[in-house]
């Protein structure tokens, strides 16, 4: 049965999105069935595979507002054979007071993927957006384990005790099995200190990937293809970083 | 009597906090007044002008959840003189529940700015979270003019026309005087073709700044030493960028 991988992280803009979407394309390349969800209302995961103008009723937001609604039916696939996506939509915005006003909301997700449905895949892979409300409530309840991307900039470090204490508290009272596979070093820039010294300090915080992902033009201008770093510019750094990072994921932390 | 501004994006890691900060200092260095009120629960701006390990209730988490609090009670200057802040902490984020449930609660922080308060500051800035929560809710109807920071990367076009709406649904809901005082082109990379492009496309959403602020390491070590760019390195071309604002800012988009 698949594993169900959060990608979070309060702070914003530190590649939570970027990095979904390209391992969800590095696992592909290694003969996984991979399905992403984007579970933020920016919807960046959803265009950035180039999947646009979903109805909200076939997105997220139908899975979440309408519990009965199947996931099957809002999956689609992407451009990759092999990628399948569960879309955002704006109006995901709305559908967060709706869950905390619901008793057991932050299940939803969660009761949404059935044993039929995690069958079909080896990876799910989550994408949170940046805060703390009902929607990373519901990806820490329906994820086993926890990638935590983190820029290797000052502030970045500022907010990490508090998504290391929140993660305990969803174990804790929710969500037994929930851990942190790792946390992330990314936006690197090799030739500033500040990221050198940034990347020193996680291992205080939590087991870290050996992969480090370093800040590329291509990883940005990627999404704005639909593709990610690996269909644009298959034999670059930033590409050869996410298949490095798939890899860790796949047997364990560290195994070059 | 002070202008209010808000410095708004729902989006991540577009420079909100950093603008914040180093056009703070800039408005001071023209002989300013100048308040910065810290309205996220990651205290970014609080720790990257060197203020940390405040009590919740010296805080801004202090005046939205006692109303009866003073906001000169949790006023504190930073280390530059002219320029003071209202910090925030970590509890922020326990905040935004209670005053969803709470008749009013969107204009908690508004209620705050007493006209006394005001005639002492020539500006009042507001560093806004990353989402459409109470706290940017507060923010919106606590100002008068909005500043869009937005990254010129692919996923920051993507939210701006759904915060836009936001702002003009505010400004009919409750606050009829907010308005977008300009869209802030930030992390810009001139050797980047899509900087380029996304920065052309802005004057579609609205008001643009002529200023431009580029992606600059000098902009993302100084909060390391809790200073502002202008601060560390005062003859940057980013320190410069942030002044150019501040004329803007002062005598309107486009003066030179
Ligand atoms: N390795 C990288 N190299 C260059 N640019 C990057 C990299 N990772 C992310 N970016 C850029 O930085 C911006 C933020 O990245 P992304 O949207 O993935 O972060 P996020 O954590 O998902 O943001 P949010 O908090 O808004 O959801 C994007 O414009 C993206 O293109
Ligand atoms: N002009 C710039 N040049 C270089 N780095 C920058 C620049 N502006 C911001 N950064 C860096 O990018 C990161 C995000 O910036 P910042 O925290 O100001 O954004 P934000 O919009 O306030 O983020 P959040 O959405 O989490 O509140 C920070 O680490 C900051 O140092
Ligand atoms: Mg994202
Ligand atoms: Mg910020």
């Amino acid at each position: 049965s698949a594993r169900v991988i959060a990608f979070s992280n309060q702070k914003g803009g530190v590649g939570k999105t970027t990095t979904t979407a390209n391992l969800g394309y590095a696992l592909v390349e290694r003969g996984k069935r991979v399905l992403v969800v984007d579970c933020d209302a920016q919807a960046n995961l959803s265009l950035g595979l180039g999947v646009a103008d979903v109805v909200p009723a076939r997105s997220i937001v139908g899975i979440l507002s309408t519990p009965t609604r199947k996931l099957s039916e809002v999956i689609i696939s992407t451009q990759t054979p092999g990628l399948d996506i569960v879309p955002s939509h704006l109006e995901l915005a709305e559908v967060d007071q709706m869950l905390t006003a619901k008793f057991g909301g932050h299940n939803t997700l969660r009761n949404a993927f059935t044993p039929e449905l995690l069958s079909h895949y080896d990876y799910v892979l989550l994408d949170s957006p940046p805060n703390f409300g009902q929607l990373t409530f519901n990806v820490l309840c329906a994820a086993s384990e926890v990638v935590v991307p983190v820029a290797t900039h000052f502030y970045a470090l500022q907010g990490l005790a508090a998504l290391l204490n929140r993660v305990e508290e969803v174990k804790r009272e929710a969500n037994p099995k929930l851990r942190i596979l790792g946390l992330l070093a990314t936006r690197y820039d090799s030739r500033m200190l500040l990221c050198k010294e940034v990347a020193a300090t996680l291992p205080r915080h939590g087991p870290v990937f050996e992969t480090i992902i370093h800040e590329a033009s291509t990883a940005a201008v990627a999404p704005s293809w639909g593709q990610t770093v690996l269909q644009a510019d298959s034999k670059s750094q930033s590409a050869e970083q996410h298949r490095r990072l798939a890899a860790e994921i796949e047997y364990g932390i560290g195994i070059f």
